[in-house]
């Protein structure tokens, strides 16, 4: 629920500033979060360019935040130790925004029961509910889905629930920390009046007769098609999987008739880029002959070509199998364009075709690699605690290998846990050069929600990040991050691949069974895993300051500013900025509703109080004044009549004169 | 396969932002919150 009031609110478009004290891996995961409030609202986020407002994110003690813009100058919100999760980063300026949590909206005891018996002593104040004058739900249902929602254990002083929903079915959905719920986006939207999203371009899962707006290519000889079925395959959609009678549409086009080398083009609906690149995302059914092929293109459109014209971006590997192949596709788009998905029939036979499904474009970055856990149910269930099972070894873009290791049951004391561990990998035989330790290298493993919207996903994610400096342990002169060769153990897998494996980081609590068993991290049995290895080092160098400005003294060295700028030689006190105006450096303090800091260097503090005194004391004063001169003007008049003696009708007869 | 060394990123705890908060001896409002001098007045 939010606050309440137009002042709380940031632009659309909120300043950051990383401070210096920042963990490598919280940036990474920091930046992450901004991409997800990028593609699923209207809320964007720049570096600090000197507005008056911004919000300055250091490593407290700890993970918090105020609610809404303080209009303080810095604001500020801290990502400590262990609050470098995309969640908590997410719930932390969904607070800065202006939410407070989910159960303190002032109708939350209509659905959960808070047992105060079991509330730690003292902490009762935290379940406190704020009215609907102070705060709005903004006409969204209570939401147990909420990343805002306190868990079930909050505050307890023993080991039962603190907080009892009124349906159990959520006993255990509230407190969940993974991504924003539906209704938590639909707060965000409505608070922010947003109408589009920065990065979002389109989804399309062929539920509905418009199928999204696409469009049967011209020049083409052959159609794709909407059906629910396809004769070899697939006997149900990717969307719904059949489970819905009546629906569960997908797009085909049939290699079973037809000429070889016959095409046939579905093109998206007109969309308009703005970053310049972009991420398609789709499922591909392949039922049809050996050599049918699916190739991505883009039709662009400009002045000169009004009717657009083609650019191949890549044909897609799909080898016929009775699977919904999930696939990745970069694109580099800075023009108005349609995507083109082109069939194309080969020369082998065939009894079926290529089917899509679940298409999302978004001006994204692609996942690097796809592992998909086969029949991953069963794999839960059946696999013994505290055994891993291991992703084939993935190559990054800067040349490092690497793979997740996955606890299906947990580590040992942690049953009914997903446990999970990325781990550095050197291949038998591989001569490449590359520097070790390895430095700054952010890997993400992260559990794919597969709801076919992807504003809508879910997604579990955890990143760590390589440090180059860090040691196998306390008393060894390794590194933890060196060469697998180094510091690893040689694995031999069934296939006879040969690679030397190295430490892992990661947690023994990356989801719990039962959430692992919500949403859509599991369909048709299978879980996939999106893994990537970024580049993350320049995190490592300090956010530049904006030119006319300098940050708060406390966080940033003069060190790194130019040594003509004014500002070195000033300090600003309590959280003031120093600006250069006419060339001299001048201190902005900070201000608050009905305070404020002023002077030189912001020294003193004022009130609106202060100034009500003021002007009660020079009030009074000049009252006080005023009597004064009265009384001695009385007095002086008076003395002037007594001397003269009534002297003042000399001369004159007052006889029959009328007033 | 001899196991590689596993570092937990967490100490190997599931921790929630207000357990994280409560260890680091923070008393903030409803755990997380931070309130300026007007509102904590």
């Amino acid at each position: 629920n939010s606050i309440i009031g137009d002042q709380y609110r940031w632009p659309k478009t909120v300043p950051y500033y990383f401070e210096d004290d920042l963990e490598i891996n919280a940036k990474g995961v920091i930046l992450k979060a901004f991409e997800q409030y990028r593609l699923k609202t209207c809320i964007d986020f720049n570096p600090w360019e000197g507005e008056q407002n911004y919000i300055s994110i250091f490593k407290g003690s700890g993970c918090f935040s105020s609610v809404g813009n303080r209009h303080v100058g810095k604001q500020r919100l801290s990502i400590g130790t262990n609050c470098d999760r995309i969640a908590t980063i997410e719930h932390e300026f969904l607070h800065a925004l202006g939410f407070w949590h989910e159960q303190s909206r002032s109708d939350r005891d209509d659905y959960v029961t808070i047992m105060w018996d079991r509330i730690s002593e003292g902490k009762e104040n935290n379940f406190n509910t704020y009215n609907d004058t102070t705060s709005s739900s903004l006409g969204v249902p209570y939401d147990y889905g909420s990343m805002m929602h306190y868990s079930k254990t909050a505050f307890r002083n023993g080991t039962e629930p603190t907080i009892v929903t009124k349906i159990p079915a959520f006993a255990d959905v509230i407190g969940q920390r993974m991504e924003f719920s539906d209704n938590d986006l639909l707060k965000l939207r409505r608070l922010y009046n947003c109408t589009r999203s920065s990065t979002f371009l389109d989804t399309c899962d062929f539920e509905r007769e418009n199928i999204c707006g696409m469009i049967q290519g011209p020049g083409d000889q052959a159609e794709w098609t909407r059906v629910i079925q396809a004769p070899g395959g697939p006997n149900t959609d990717y969307s719904n999987m059949g489970k819905c009678t009546g629906s569960g549409y997908f797009m085909h086009f049939s290699t079973a008739t037809g000429r070889p080398a016959d095409t046939a083009r579905l093109e998206s609906r007109l969309l308009y880029p703005k970053r310049g690149y972009q991420c398609l995302q789709f499922f591909l059914y392949n039922g049809g002959g050996a050599n049918d092929q699916l190739v991505i293109l883009v039709r662009e459109y400009d002045e000169a070509h009004p009717n657009g014209t083609l650019r191949v971006i890549q044909p897609i590997y799909a080898p016929p199998q009775d699977l919904w192949q999930l696939h990745h596709v970069s694109l580099n788009v800075a023009k108005k364009f349609r995507v083109v998905f082109e069939g194309i029939k080969g020369d082998a036979p065939s009894t079926g075709g290529l089917s899509l499904d679940d298409i999302n474009l978004s001006e994204t970055t692609c996942p690097d690699h796809v592992w998909r856990v086969k029949n991953f149910s069963h794999v839960m269930e059946t696999t013994p605690n505290n055994k891993p099972i291991y992703s084939p070894p993935f190559k990054s873009r800067e040349g490092y290998t690497f793979q997740m290791g996955l606890y299906p049951s947990g580590k040992e004391g942690y049953p009914g846990e997903l446990s999970a561990y990325a781990h550095l990998v050197t291949m038998t035989g591989d001569t490449e050069v590359r520097k070790w330790p390895c430095p700054w290298k952010q890997m993400t493993m992260m559990l794919f929600d597969q709801n076919p919207d992807i504003m809508r996903r879910m997604n579990n994610q955890r990143s760590v990040t390589t440090d180059p400096t860090k040691k196998l342990n306390e008393t060894s002169e390794l590194f933890f991050w060196d060469d697998p060769l180094k510091v690893g153990v040689e694995v031999s897998e069934a296939d006879g691949t040969k690679y030397f494996r190295g430490p892992g980081a990661g947690t023994t609590a990356y989801l719990t069974h039962g959430r692992a068993k919500s949403r859509d991290f599991i369909k048709g049995g299978d879980a996939i895993f999106l893994l990537t290895m970024e580049d993350v080092s320049h995190l490592t160098v300090t956010q530049p300051v904006p030119s006319s400005t300098m940050p708060p003294v406390t966080t940033i060295t003069t060190a790194i500013l130019p040594p003509t700028d004014p500002c070195t030689k000033v300090t600003c006190g309590n959280e003031g900025v120093c600006v250069v105006d006419a060339e001299n450096a001048v201190c902005r303090c900070a201000v608050g509703d009905d305070w404020w800091y002023y002077g030189e260097n912001c020294q003193y503090l004022g009130s609106t109080q202060d100034t009500m005194t003021t002007a009660l004391i020079a009030s009074f004063s000049v009252l006080g004044g005023m009597l004064v001169v009265t009384a001695v003007s009385v007095v002086c008049v008076k003395r002037k009549y007594k001397n003269s003696g009534g002297v003042g009708d000399r001369g004159i007869t007052m006889s029959n004169v009328s007033v | 396969t001899p196991r590689v060394l596993e570092y937990d990123v967490d100490g190997g705890r599931d921790l929630d932002i207000f357990d994280i908060n409560e260890e680091a001896g923070l008393n903030l409002v409803e755990g997380d919150i931070e309130l300026d001098e007007k509102q904590a007045r």
